[in-house]
């Protein structure tokens, strides 16, 4: 997040991948890479648990709502990956109280242009002050300009916070006619966009899958996921979102199922 | 390992089971373990194979020939295991193939082989014995002879001659970096070997996008080393150009030849021949077939995605996942309209191609929706419907254990939008959507 400050978000999780092999382990560390000439490499090896690489919101115990951006495909295999839950930190300590870390067990994808996947997690999130699920909007709706919102991740702030803790960014929401003048009739009716502050709010890189929330009077209501855009918490540049509630259909549909 | 295995002198075929065409020859050893299998058939002097059988009791069946032999028969049988000795079976040769015990009984200029045992057209002083390997006619090396595998001739004129049998290290090649190497050799540069975890493809591979094949070897010192296979002199492209994507990316874009050179956040993305600000070891002439070329983003060691070394001196990579997936959804082969409820075409297959399930049966997955739930809704066969009026469009449930339901291979007819819906005022909300945001500032004190 670009522009944000610490903040909680209860139904934002980390999606967790699987400890990676120790050649693309040991290139991507910063730290203990030996290397010698001849090329011949040495591997130390580094910590094994997997590490943060895109966001989701809970949208019930169960499920877990994502972009397939985030995805090689729609039949990865899951084995090793995890969503944690009920800690601000990227890194949670072992045995840190109120974490939850969940395996994935199956990964779903949605409708054609949609973006989204939906992951199962093996077992129920245990909800407490700490993890929570987000609201569904009804189906089809249109958030109303102006309503405000927030979006939430443990992702790149390019130097404007702190990427060990949870970022949470505000925002209004922009109407697509609006956004439209700024993208040249790009939006689509399944996207949806929020302002831009001048001093460059977004999210960035591993952002990706985590929550637009907006305000419904007491409660949150997830009406957009973040997905890559290009370049992060630019100048001027609003904000795009899938909207959710052109899913809300299959979403139900597939956690009835 | 402090030993060295006698499995690694073994190639495995998984559920296999090597006939025994004369039953007379055949050794039983029954509840041994498999590394004891192994050992005695190495030691005992005509064991060449042997079946180790674990279900319903472990027995090991020693055989004295291998699953090339005239004669010979391998079948399947998922309760057992063939384990048939390397030095038998191999085509070529390791070092001077002073091992070699293949059956190739002809000189490099086609002559035949002159019987070990006979002393005619050409006399000697070599004796088959039954550890020596001088078998019928076959090409043998009992004198450690450089040139490897030789025979005295069957033509009167040419007393011996080699049978010019090629090393096993050229008579495979790689391409690239080797992923696709199949071949036997199964020890490294240095002649150090693979430990016995699976036998069937202890040969050298290149799983994770090293330079070359390599394997781990059995020595404590050393966990894992390269092996020396010769590089093939032309460099074709590995994969049909077809398979290259540019302008988005499949799977994990390990074909991705687009020219995008940003990271997602926007930062130029250092050139691979470059060694700053980020030293690395994708050198693109190390890894001449993942096309390494400029800055451009790139996924040589299979990462999620394309990614690159950034020109920031304090982020070393980052992904570019602004570069589009391709949509991995088949071609549609029928259109519908509205959201499809009344579509009653034949199509029967869903985006991705699997076929759908027949809405009247329960397996693999059970079907809540059926045509006993929804008689008016046509659901016949396994075709495609939208009895639920899934605003989607038709949809099916599928043949796949792991995919329930999946939407169809169907597009909607140009030119239609479902509507949107603009939903009642005052939408209630409960037990959802609810923050305490006092509780954060007492835990990141």
């Amino acid at each position: 997040i670009v522009g944000g400050t610490p903040g909680n978000s209860p139904w934002t999780v980390s999606l967790r991948d699987r400890s990676v092999p120790f050649l693309i382990l040991s290139i991507l560390s910063l730290t203990l890479f030996i290397f010698t000439v001849a090329d011949e490499m040495i591997f130390v090896p580094v910590d094994r648990k997997g590490k943060h690489f895109c966001g989701g919101s809970l949208v019930n115990s169960k499920w877990v709502i994502s972009t397939k951006q985030c995805f090689s495909s729609c039949y990865v295999d899951l084995t090793g990956y995890a969503a944690i839950m009920g800690t601000v930190f990227r890194d949670p300590k072992e045995g840190e109280a109120g974490t939850q870390s969940i395996a994935l067990s199956k990964i779903v994808c949605g409708p054609s242009e949609s973006h989204l996947v939906l992951l199962q997690l093996e077992t129920p999130a245990e909800f407490n002050e700490r993890v929570s699920q987000i609201c569904l909007p009804p189906e089809r709706y249109i958030v109303p300009e102006g309503t405000a919102c927030e979006i939430a991740g443990w992702g790149e702030t390019k130097g404007t916070g702190d990427e060990t803790v949870l970022n949470v960014a505000q925002m209004q929401v922009q109407s697509n006619s609006e956004c439209n003048q700024y993208f040249k009739g790009r939006v689509k009716q399944n996207e949806m966009c929020t302002t831009s502050f001048f001093g460059g709010v977004g999210a960035c890189e591993k952002d990706y899958g985590g929550p637009l929330a907006c305000q419904n009077s007491d409660c949150w209501v997830l009406e957009g996921v973040i997905i890559p855009m290009r370049r992060c918490g630019h100048q001027g540049q609003p904000n795009i979102f899938i909207r959710v509630s052109m899913y809300v259909d299959w979403i139900k549909k597939v956690m009835e199922m | 390992q402090v030993h060295r295995s006698a499995l690694n002198d073994f190639q495995r075929s998984e559920g296999r089971e090597l006939v025994a065409f004369k039953a007379d020859r055949v050794t039983m050893l029954s509840a041994i373990t498999l590394e004891e299998c192994a050992k005695r058939c190495s030691e005992s002097i005509d064991c060449r194979a042997f079946n180790y059988v674990f279900r319903p009791s472990v027995i090991c069946k020693h055989l004295p020939w291998v699953g090339n032999t005239a004669n010979a028969e391998v079948k399947r049988n998922v309760n057992c295991d063939l384990y048939e000795m390397k030095v038998y079976i191999r085509k070529c040769i390791i070092g001077n193939g002073e091992e070699y015990r293949g059956g190739v009984s002809k000189t490099m200029s086609g002559r035949t082989c002159q019987q070990w045992w006979s002393k005619f057209p050409h006399d000697h002083r070599y004796t088959p014995s039954s550890t020596n390997g001088l078998e019928l006619n076959f090409c043998r090396n009992p004198d450690g002879d450089i040139i490897g595998p030789w025979c005295y001739t069957t033509d009167p004129e040419r007393r011996y001659e080699s049978c010019n049998i090629p090393q096993c290290k050229d008579e495979v090649c790689i391409t690239c970096n080797g992923e696709d190497y199949r071949g036997q050799v199964d020890r490294t540069v240095s002649g150090r070997e693979y430990p016995d975890k699976s036998l069937d493809d202890n040969y050298c591979r290149n799983p994770d996008a090293s330079p070359v094949p390599w394997c781990y070897t059995t020595d404590p010192e050393v966990e894992r080393e390269r092996c020396d296979i010769r590089k093939c002199s032309e460099v074709p492209k590995r994969r049909s150009r077809s398979s290259y994507t540019t302008n988005c990316f499949r799977g994990r874009g390990e074909d991705y030849r687009g020219k995008i050179n940003e990271t997602t956040s926007g930062i130029p993305c250092q050139r691979w021949d470059a060694q700053s600000p980020h030293k690395h070891p994708f050198y693109p002439h190390t890894y001449e077939c993942k096309g390494l070329e400029e800055n451009y983003c790139r996924n040589p060691d299979g990462s999620e995605a394309p990614w690159c070394f950034t020109s920031k001196s304090e982020m070393r990579t980052a992904l570019c996942l602004q570069i589009k997936r391709c949509a991995d959804d088949i071609e549609a082969e029928d259109c519908y309209n509205g959201n499809g409820k009344n579509y009653r075409g034949i199509v029967r297959k869903t985006r991705k191609g699997i076929l759908c399930q027949k809405w009247s049966v329960n397996t693999p997955h059970k079907t809540r929706i059926n045509p006993e739930a929804h008689p008016e809704a046509n659901l016949t066969e396994n075709y495609c419907r939208n009895p639920d009026g899934d605003l989607h469009g038709p949809w099916c449930y599928t043949t796949d254990p792991k995919t329930e339901f999946d939407y169809c291979a169907i597009k909607q007819c140009a030119g239609e939008d479902p509507p949107i819906i603009m939903p009642p005022e005052g939408v209630v909300f409960n037990e959802c959507g609810k923050r305490d945001d006092r509780m954060l500032k007492s835990r990141l004190r």
